[in-house]
């Protein structure tokens, strides 16, 4: 089973078409095993971003570098599945 | 759980326990709604739609749900829709007459390999479970597939991305099956796709960025329908076409439906927007499917009030 300890998701606000390109320009980075749950596309949709563990020094350097504003909207992936998963067996007794 | 009035919508369930949801309904509105098999997935899972019919050779509406399975709220969403629309039939004015006049399909699985394996394996997986040849990645976004400017902008041809498009038009069978039925139904009046998340409504088109023939009707449609759902909790949705909205999107279904004629074709993204992503809480559900349901009735009653 796949894990996903550390991941967090990203919500990221682009103010400007410069911005948007910088995010298209990240989506390119392959390394960092990126997953766009919304894609940027234009500065009206913010964008979330699932970020690995071991993405997340660089991706939030990167953003902070380009003064592109972000928050944190899940702060660990996996405890959040954790939780899920255990409301499903819950009910499943139920 | 067998029975559909005790069973539990206000959960996630898995794929076992949906047939049996879908199982539930068929014997308790046996007049009403059938169950049709339209296929097999990649790995020999069934696609079956509930098709809700009070007589024969009647136009269609299409509703499916699921095609990128980790979009979890909109399995569970389309099982409640499932249940309102057998318990309305006799009882709401408006669902009746409609399915005096019109058959409904509902899809609540379009995916059930990739909703498997999100089950079982990676809650974020998205695709379907065809492996592809010469690599190592597993998957097709189901929904670049379609015959809609196939291999366009907003699609990837790399096997490994999210959004890989397949080979060719229509090599996931997940959407040869689909697109085989509604061409060999012929009167399907309506299609409707039910995404998550971002809270929007969408209409053609996404593979290019002009806008529809029928533009300022499915606005109309779209808004009266987005003002509907929001009536109930006052969920925001934005409406327009795909392009406009989120971004250009390649080989999406309601492109296709709306290229072979189908005027009403509509994708819905359901909540949430900012917190939960893929991971709404199941608490959720019954407030998202009782919204949803608002905005899919006012699509319904357009296409059945609009003959075309």
């Amino acid at each position: 089973v796949k894990t996903f300890v550390g991941h967090q998701v990203l919500r990221i606000k682009a103010s400007n078409d410069d911005q948007i390109k910088e995010l298209q320009a990240l989506e390119g980075l392959t390394h960092l095993e990126l997953d766009f749950w919304t894609e940027p596309a234009n500065i009206d949709n913010p964008v979330d971003v699932r970020v690995p563990f071991h993405s997340l020094q660089s991706v939030k350097s990167y953003l902070e570098f380009n003064n592109i504003e972000y928050s944190i909207m899940i702060n660990d992936l996996q405890t959040v599945i954790d939780s899920e998963k255990q409301e499903m067996e819950t009910d499943n007794i139920k | 759980e067998r029975n559909s009035a005790t069973f539990n919508y206000a959960t996630y369930h898995t794929l076992d326990n949906l047939f049996k949801g879908l199982d539930a309904i068929v014997l308790d509105f046996k007049s009403l709604v059938t169950k049709q098999q339209i296929g097999t997935s990649t790995e020999g899972r069934p696609l079956y739609v509930l098709k809700f019919s009070t007589g024969a050779s009647r136009p269609a509406i299409w509703i499916d749900a699921g095609i990128h399975s980790r979009e979890w709220i909109t399995q569970a969403t389309a099982l409640w829709v499932g249940y309102k629309l057998a318990t309305d039939y006799g009882k709401d004015a408006s669902i009746t007459s409609l399915l005096n006049k019109f058959d409904v399909y509902l899809l609540v699985v379009t995916n059930p390999d990739g909703y498997v394996y999100s089950h079982t394996a990676d809650r974020m997986w998205r695709k379907t479970r065809a492996p592809n040849s010469g690599s190592r990645c597993i998957g097709v976004d189901p929904n670049r597939n379609w015959n809609a400017g196939f291999g366009g902008p907003g699609a990837s041809s790399d096997p490994c991305s999210d959004s890989y498009r397949g080979p060719s038009a229509e090599s996931a069978v997940e959407v040869k099956n689909i697109a085989n039925f509604i061409r060999s139904h012929g009167k399907i009046k309506g299609f409707v796709s039910i995404h998550s998340y971002s809270q929007l409504l969408l209409f053609p088109y996404g593979y290019k960025c002009t806008n529809p023939a029928h533009y300022t009707e499915l606005n109309t449609v779209g808004r009266s329908a987005a003002a509907a759902l929001s009536s109930l909790y006052g969920t925001q949705y934005k409406v327009g076409t795909i392009c406009s909205t989120i971004y250009q999107a390649s080989g999406g279904s309601i492109d296709w439906t709306y290229d072979i004629g189908i005027k009403y074709s509509f994708a819905f993204e359901l909540r949430d927007t900012g917190r939960y992503g893929f991971l709404l809480p199941a608490t959720q559900i019954l407030p998202t499917a009782q919204e949803t349901y608002l905005g899919l009735k006012k699509i319904m009653e357009h296409v059945r009030d609009n003959p075309y």
